[in-house]
């Protein structure tokens, strides 16, 4: 007969552990590498410093069949993560400090704490994490996770002076993986990761000792994310609850002025009068009914502002092309930065860039890059939105056909990217993030189509 | 400064409803369908009952732009929840009934209570269930769920007289979504689901008054699959330990009799004699060193005898044909179920089949019907590991060629199918199962190269 259990979420993704990016030896060397190096990225630009990454794999011993035991270091000069965190922060999943409607890579709360459990499961060895604010002492815990309570096991722990006020996170941890299959992807991650980060420092030493140094191309950091308010429009039911439920404001004007981004004073008295609520009833006393209408109203107002760009870090059109100019050298390139849009209360910002020609391959196919939060997506192209687009397009409009070689760069930041999975693979199609894509390719594309009428007309010049 | 905080399994899943297949409207109508009709069959197939499944869509009232509210109503013959489970069944995420080691639809504990959250955060309006076990009772439950806490709130509770001794489940909630924009999939997910389950009944009403009607073909229905113990081959340090943990065993040698799939007395001695471990010592007193070189000696040791298929419930190579025979007549078609193999600890089975010809459609690629515990898989075709081991085959060296009209059908059956995503769409890259799927593949495309050499030769013979 049915026994009913509950398990918890590290049991979760210990059973699932295919759903959180680790489905095999190489993919975990992949996987354990990426959701590192994007916590050192996040960590130092959260305080505006220019990340300098170190990343040391080295091979511990042979497991047979291509696998071996490897041990993998990365260093940061970032925050540092304050001494009571750090359990929590390595050792249990949905833990972390970016749950916050704030730009970042990370996003879920269980990264850097999954590959250090799958790290545990195939080596049963502990990690190791070295961390300080820039405060007068470095903390130094030796960890496991109890995977069944979702809690860390803290097997040591040190605090060691900090003469030098060295600021940052050092994390180590052994795994077992197949690290020549996952070269290729983990080279091209790291080489595009340094192509939209230009101002990061990234130094990776392989286990044959190979180094390969990614040098910063500059130090100036791009204007940093901000925390902001959710955006009104897509606002679901709970997240209108959440909102009534943590507010001080005693009247629906001043709720609305100050709940949500860009609402002021006059938006906000003619939304309620569109809605039909008062502007002077208290939000705690909205009954449910209420509460759903004014939610579904939110999504019909049509004067609410859209998104204020400064709360986002975009690349950029020049940073978004730089990465092709460098890689392909193409005859012609346009680029487009869209104004920014919402979905679901998370303001976004779509970028895309097209380029033809020079050492772009023919390869049958539009070659595309995709990055997300700066963050290169290298895997299930065929999956993500972006793709579906590009095919959805009929390219002979644009004088474009299969043969040719054409590249194309999509970026998307948000305050929070739509992955379609835990390992951050592809992103799911929402219609507002799918449309404002389409609109941004479709730009780019008018914008070859010239470039293409112009060398078809050369051509024809030539033959008379 | 960073604020850390730690959110529920209900709040993440919240937060990252495209994860959990709940994307846009359209999806999130063939998402809360599948879940359900995937609960009752597991819940009519535990006790042996041809399952007999109602589902009506009543359109409650427009939203705007193709989005409406709609009522979702399923019901079946299953065996029922018991009164005191029902709260946390459909109120809880990462609870359920499906977490032993037996083959079944449901794997994660999350799929009906998602559907009924995102009912809850479109259109807060609570859920409603109604079951009984066949007992003397019905019970009734209107819900809802406290998405921060990941518990039920129980908003009313009734118990009836079940005097028909009724036994199966209703469960009823609105949700908002786009039917018309979902039905071609939403179809032809019902009408897969009813080919690979024959036995089954599938009435569905849909928002325009048009009933459906899936009559099953039999009522003989598959032996059930079985609850097994874990196979030694691939289990991992974590797993071991909660076997060590939890074992009676006092000794090694009964341990491993006692503990694993298909392991005997003279099997377990030569094991640990490989492994170097006296049969005599107690399980629980390895050190953690010991342990790992267990773990990593099971994936070496090559006497273990590999799964017994009884625990599964395969289709069966007639019934994978069967859907194809009935859908195109093609002109050949062969079919092959492997044997069974494992991975992680897991027992699988993979059937496939090929056919040619008939009203196979030709669209320039082949047409790819997959399966996974009987579950019709119809999204992110490309991202599947059997889509991208198609890819991989020379076609060529089998005499096929992209243009003609070839169909294959793949179907895994499993412990546990190592689904890539929460909303169960592909299947991720597992070596022992991509290992699998790509023998089956060749197998019966060898039976396909043998027919078109026949009919290339006819053809020959004819123009003499
Ligand atoms: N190198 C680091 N420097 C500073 N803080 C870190 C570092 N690595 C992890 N953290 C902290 O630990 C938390 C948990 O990290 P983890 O990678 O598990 O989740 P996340 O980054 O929040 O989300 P995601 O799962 O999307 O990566 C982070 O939110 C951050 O506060
Ligand atoms: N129609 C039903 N009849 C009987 N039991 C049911 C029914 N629907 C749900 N349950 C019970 O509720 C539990 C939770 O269901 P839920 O769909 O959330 O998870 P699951 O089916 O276990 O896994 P998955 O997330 O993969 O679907 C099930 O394990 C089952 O015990
Ligand atoms: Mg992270
Ligand atoms: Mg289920």
């Amino acid at each position: 007969s049915q026994i009913f259990e509950h398990i918890s979420p590290a049991d979760f993704f210990y059973r699932n552990r295919d759903i959180a990016g680790f489905s095999n030896p190489s993919r975990a060397i992949y996987s354990a590498i990426r959701e590192l190096v994007e916590n050192s990225l996040d960590a130092a630009e959260s305080i505006g410093v220019p990340p300098d990454i170190f990343i040391r794999l080295t091979r511990i011993k042979e497991s047979g069949r291509g696998v071996s035991v490897y041990e993998l270091r990365v260093q940061d000069n970032g925050t540092g993560v304050p001494s009571q965190h750090i359990p929590s922060a390595f050792g249990q999943v949905l833990f972390g400090s970016k749950y916050r409607l704030k730009q970042s890579r990370g996003t879920f709360g269980l990264g850097g704490t999954m590959a250090i459990l799958y790290g545990q499961i195939t080596t049963h060895h502990p990690a190791h994490i070295i961390s300080s604010t820039g405060d007068s002492r470095i903390y130094e815990y030796r960890l496991s996770i109890d995977i069944r309570r979702n809690r860390p096991i803290i097997l040591q722990r040190k605090s060691l002076d900090n003469d030098h006020k060295w600021r940052g996170t050092i994390v180590e941890f052994r795994l077992e993986g197949d690290y020549f299959r996952a070269m290729p992807k983990v080279l091209e991650y790291l080489k595009q990761t340094a192509v939209v980060n230009p101002y990061a420092n990234i130094t990776f030493i392989d286990p044959r000792g190979r180094l390969y140094m990614f040098t910063r191309a500059t130090t100036s950091m791009p204007p940093p994310p901000k925390e902001t308010k959710p955006h009104p429009y897509g606002v679901d039911v709970e997240m209108m609850q959440r909102l009534i439920q943590s507010t001080d404001a005693r009247d629906m004007l001043t709720f609305m002025v100050e709940t949500f981004h860009r609402v002021g004073k006059s938006i906000a008295k003619n939304f309620l009068k569109f809605a039909g609520i008062s502007p002077k009833r208290d939000p705690k006393k909205l009954r449910p009914d209420e509460v759903v209408h004014l939610v579904q109203k939110m999504k019909t107002f049509d004067e609410f502002l859209p998104p204020d760009a400064s709360c986002l870090s975009p690349l950029g059109e020049e940073l978004l092309k730089a990465g092709i100019i460098k890689e392909y050298q193409p005859e012609f390139i346009a680029a487009i930065q869209r104004k920014p849009s919402t979905y679901s209360g998370h303001p976004f910002i779509v970028e895309a860039a097209i380029a033809y020609g020079g050492n772009i391959p023919r390869k049958g196919d539009i070659v595309l890059f995709r990055f997300a939060n700066r963050i290169p997506l290298l895997y299930d192209e065929a999956s993500d939105v972006s793709w579906k687009i590009i095919k959805s397009i009929n390219w002979r409009r644009y004088k474009a056909t299969p043969d040719m070689p054409i590249a194309i760069a999509v970026h998307v930041c948000s305050t929070k990217i739509p992955y379609k999975t835990v390992g951050k693979e592809f992103i799911a199609d929402r219609p507002e993030v799918s449309r404002e894509i389409l609109f941004a390719i479709r730009y780019v594309a008018r914008k070859l189509q010239k470039f293409l009428t112009r060398v078809e007309y050369k051509q024809k010049e030539l033959r008379r």
